[in-house]
């Protein structure tokens, strides 16, 4: 087996437990599912739109009990996640394709598949081009075969980003982004070695992955504006924090 | 904008001791 720098160990015992999620987004939908029996069947949208806020909660507990979060004030803290929490959003669910998803549809955090044909059916111009960016970065992540251990590294390099403006502790994040680089490096160079410039197609993917998410962003404010994203959750407060 | 970011913020201060 390939030495693990203690840090990706460390990233990988802050993973969320997958089943937990699972669990708590299943008894989140019965319970919004019971409050709708009133008012006729939600949409299939709308049901979308409250796992991915429930994943959001997930995302946000998942940072605040990590390593080096931890460390930083509240303001920097909140001013990190405003700044990529669809990007961890985006990744949580891709990154659910390339390990156990299968060709041709949508493996769901409940643990339930959508066919992407039946998404693309009812798709309008905006979100069909988004799922098929997404498809081509879950195949080049799969070409790539990037491991769990590399997908924890991932959402840390993510939210240790230090071109968010006015963080109060600039240096420390810069500090936490070079370590996580390096323990990423060190990694890819133990299981990979063989693979020139495996790396730096990672992190190639890393930069789509952020321009998938400014589109993901503008498509749901959008739909935000057109009432059909449910309103008082997480999911709207972060839309809302950026604009 | 503090009460903009209110959930954000109970979630990220929130005491788990309590």
């Amino acid at each position: 087996a390939p030495r693990m720098p203690q840090l990706v160990k460390e990233f990988l015992r802050c993973d969320p437990d997958e089943l937990q999620l699972r669990t708590q987004t299943t008894t989140r939908l019965l319970q919004e599912h019971a409050r709708w029996e009133k008012h006729g069947e939600p949409s299939t949208f709308r049901l979308l739109c409250l796992m991915a806020d429930q994943t959001l909660f997930s995302i946000v507990e998942w940072a605040r009990t990590s390593i080096f979060f931890k460390q930083l004030k509240l303001n920097d803290q909140m001013k990190l996640l405003h700044s990529c929490w669809s990007e961890l959003l985006l990744l949580d669910i891709i990154s659910r394709q390339v390990l156990c998803g299968k060709e041709g549809s949508l493996l769901l955090v409940t643990g339930q598949e959508m066919g992407l044909s039946d998404i693309d059916s009812h798709a309008g111009l905006t979100l069909t081009s988004l799922v098929q960016r997404g498809q081509e970065l879950v195949e080049k992540l799969h070409i790539l075969k990037v491991d769990r251990q590399e997908f924890a590294c991932i959402k840390f390099l993510i939210l240790f980003n230090p071109d968010v403006t006015l963080l109060e502790d600039h240096q420390f994040v810069e500090s936490v982004q070079a370590q996580i680089e390096g323990a990423l490096l060190e990694y890819t160079l133990c299981t990979s070695s063989h693979l020139l410039g495996r790396f730096a197609h990672l992190l190639l993917c890393l930069s789509e992955l952020r321009s998938l998410s400014t589109l993901a962003e503008d498509y749901l404010y959008c739909k935000h504006l057109s009432g059909e994203v449910p309103c008082n959750n997480l999911l709207i407060e972060m839309l809302h924090a950026k604009r | 904008k503090k009460k903009d970011n209110a959930l954000l913020r109970y979630l990220l201060d929130k005491d788990d001791t309590v």
